[in-house]
């Protein structure tokens, strides 16, 4: 069956949102079919993509997110839009959301919800990408509960490695109490600043702490990149021959290696 | 007696903590006696500074936090630490505060469990800056309930205007269950790089939303306000001749007008 991926970190604005765009659309060009689900509740991918969704009026989008699929309302599959011009899908989140991680941390088996909306999808995919929230909260726990891989976008700050500890732990945790079968091979930086030392001192104590997880390919902080989701699109449709984009194919070519996706 | 400055923005890593430093010796180089609290878990504030605390044992700064003081374990004035060569003060956090803000949220008047300290404070400041969590959560409530002045940076990034409704409204809630006179005066753009017409499109439509709080004074993105940190220092110690302390300065002779600090 498809490959799950959780992108996950609990620190705010270190690119989870813009890697699982990108990479979704370089996966896409190798072939693959894609499938992304927003579980944000600040749902910046699915706002940034918003104009782009085939069928998708506001009030369908509204009426069929990551949370009617998680309360059971609904079965996944009917809320599913593809990004037009993309080749890739996506599951949108709704505000709604934040509610509903109060309300559902009532349920029995509330870490699985997920899991359960992905084991009963009948629609065919190759590569399913999780889009974490900024948090360990319930969201988070069902990602990590659903998922086959997990990748951690690092950015190359000082103190980078401070939150890692805590995510390790919620990691391990899960292993031991909900899925011992989630694999963690990979530890992106993002957001390099190649030209500062502090930038590259931050990378190479993030090789010697993990040094089985971190990607030979860095993903540098580059304008473009910040720039493509004001235009509704991936890297790929905003700067497709720019470095950028050449540095999005190498990762996705390296993480099919290293979380095994073909 | 003194003007408490809550710096709050539910998003990650938009740059309170560094804002919270660099004005903070930017005040005090403007004759202001200055005290930082450092509400966040994640202690980020008290980690960069962590060897220039004066008597600052490891030991004696995790038995002084603010944890100690919400609890009401201890007085807040055995909580301060001179911070060494830059002549402001500190009130340090530390990780096990995230676990009391679980227990905490069990206390009776649980939202004014920081002005009660502060109101029982009996060590003078001129200013009491407080650096908050990258949530909209309980300790961010107390310091809303404890402040006089809000002051939000906003990362100058698409999509920063998303988070600012929500924080909106608990400004407004604050305002009218808990503290009438809590007021709301400034709105920074930080990280903002003027070369890039996304930058100055997101300020532009800040000062369109914000016209009485987006402040005249811009934060742009610099390799050296990044670096500080990492030597222990702010901006003024890491480079004090150079634009980015400059700014900072401007930055402070504006918000004591904004603020009404004299
Ligand atoms: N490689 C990059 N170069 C330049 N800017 C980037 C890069 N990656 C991400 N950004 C920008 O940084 C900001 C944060 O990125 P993003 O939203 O992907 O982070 P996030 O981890 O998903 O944030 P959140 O925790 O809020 O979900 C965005 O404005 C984005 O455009
Ligand atoms: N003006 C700036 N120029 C360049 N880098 C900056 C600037 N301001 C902050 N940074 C860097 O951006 C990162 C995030 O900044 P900071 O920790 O101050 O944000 P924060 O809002 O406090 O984050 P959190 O939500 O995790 O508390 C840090 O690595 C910091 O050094
Ligand atoms: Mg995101
Ligand atoms: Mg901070």
């Amino acid at each position: 069956r498809e490959v799950r991926i959780a992108f996950i970190n609990q620190k705010g604005g270190v690119g989870k949102t813009t890697l699982v765009l990108n990479c979704a659309v370089g996966w896409a060009k190798l072939g693959f079919r894609v499938l992304m689900i927003d579980l944000d509740p600040q749902a910046h991918l699915t706002l940034s993509l918003g104009d782009s969704l085939a069928e998708g009026s506001l009030e369908r989008i509204e009426h069929n997110t990551i949370e009617s699929a998680l309360r059971r309302e609904k079965p996944l599959s009917e809320c599913i839009f593809e990004v037009v011009g993309e080749g890739v899908s996506l599951v949108p989140s709704h505000i709604d959301l934040s509610g509903a991680e109060g309300e559902l941390s009532q349920e029995l088996g509330r870490e699985m919800l997920l899991r359960d909306a992905l084991d009963t999808l009948d629609v065919e995919f190759d590569l399913i990408l999780l889009d974490c929230p900024p948090s360990l909260g319930l969201l988070s726990l069902n990602a990590l509960a659903a998922a086959d891989e997990v990748v951690v976008p690092v950015q190359a700050e000082y103190l980078a490695l401070q939150g890692m500890a805590q995510l390790m732990k919620i990691i391990t945790l899960v292993q031991e109490r909900l899925h011992p079968g989630l694999q963690w091979n990979a530890v992106v930086p993002t957001m390099v600043d190649p030209r500062t030392r502090l930038s590259r001192e931050v990378v190479e104590e993030l090789r010697r702490h993990f040094p089985d997880q971190v990607t030979r390919t860095l993903i540098p902080s580059r304008v473009k990149v910040a720039e493509a989701p004001s235009f509704g699109v991936s890297i790929f449709g905003h700067d497709p021959h720019g470095p950028a984009a050449g540095e999005i194919e190498d990762l996705c070519q390296e993480l099919v290696e290293r979380l095994s996706l073909t």
